[in-house]
């Protein structure tokens, strides 16, 4: 693998764009955003506004963290309470502009990136599955 | 990066230990499996029977997708299943002795890889965290 050749690797062609990444909005209720992230078959996902903002990133563990109750699963708080309330605002975030080495970087601890333009727009997220898929294919030259 | 040296590295050395692997029983009920997971933090883990032989792997989003009714989350439909009639059975394992590029190809598509002994016992897991924290220090080398 030359590193120059694997590191000269371009964001905007490898990311999944905007509009095929699922998503939820900072106002929806949790049984919503259970519903959504159930649905898409993602363990987590960005939270946006409706500007297309980036605010936070929502998991299934995080909300089932959320009504985790002493006694028992407290499925009733989910109608209760809000995305925001319970989101992770500390959510790994690239200008799109950034270089490949920096999105491998933030890679190592998270599973995926969301890349933003410079008006601070959700333009789409990098993967581990494509950086990974990459590195196979650079080895194997 | 001299991707040699890279696909040399040693699987056992780079694995976690089955001790330190969040893990539930083939015949755990739904409702246990979905605590067990929330507690750990974990998205998805290895489903085990009492010989810590390996049968399968299982999500939050999989408990979720199984007691998801026509109009709502049936909750009560936890205690009435068991893991393994949800579990997804075909889980990526490899033997404990395979070497690091077969690895790879494996954590292209999957979040981690588990590994056993020659007699099928599970011994531990690879993650892709592991992975691109190596390709990484291989690359700033
Ligand atoms: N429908 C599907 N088809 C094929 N493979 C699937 C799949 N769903 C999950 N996988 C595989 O499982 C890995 C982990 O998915 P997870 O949902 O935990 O974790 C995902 C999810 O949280 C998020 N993600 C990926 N694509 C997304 C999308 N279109 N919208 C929202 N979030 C997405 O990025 C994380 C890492 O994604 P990555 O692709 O590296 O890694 C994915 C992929 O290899
Ligand atoms: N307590 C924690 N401390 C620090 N970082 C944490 C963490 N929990 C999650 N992460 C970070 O989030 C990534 C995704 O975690 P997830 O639970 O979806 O997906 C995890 C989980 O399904 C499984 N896994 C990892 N360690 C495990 C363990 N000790 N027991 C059971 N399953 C484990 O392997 C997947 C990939 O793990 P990986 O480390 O590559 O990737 C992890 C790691 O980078």
């Amino acid at each position: 693998l030359h590193s120059e050749e694997f590191l000269q690797l371009s964001i905007p062609d490898l990311m999944i764009p905007s509009e095929r990444v699922a998503h939820v909005q900072l106002g929806n209720n949790l049984e919503h955003a259970l519903l959504v992230l159930t649905k898409s078959g993602y363990t987590a996902i960005p939270v946006l506004d409706p500007f297309y903002k980036l605010h936070g990133l929502l998991s299934t563990p995080m909300i089932m963290d959320s009504i985790l109750g002493i006694e028992r699963i407290e499925f009733e708080k989910l109608e209760e309470k809000r995305v925001e309330e319970i989101m992770n605002a500390s959510v790994p975030r690239l200008n799109i502009n950034a270089d490949f080495k920096a999105c491998l970087e933030l890679l190592i601890d998270h599973p995926f990136v969301c890349m933003e333009n410079d008006e601070g727009v959700f333009e789409g997220i990098l993967t581990r599955r494509t950086v990974l898929n990459q590195l196979e294919k650079h080895i194997s030259k």
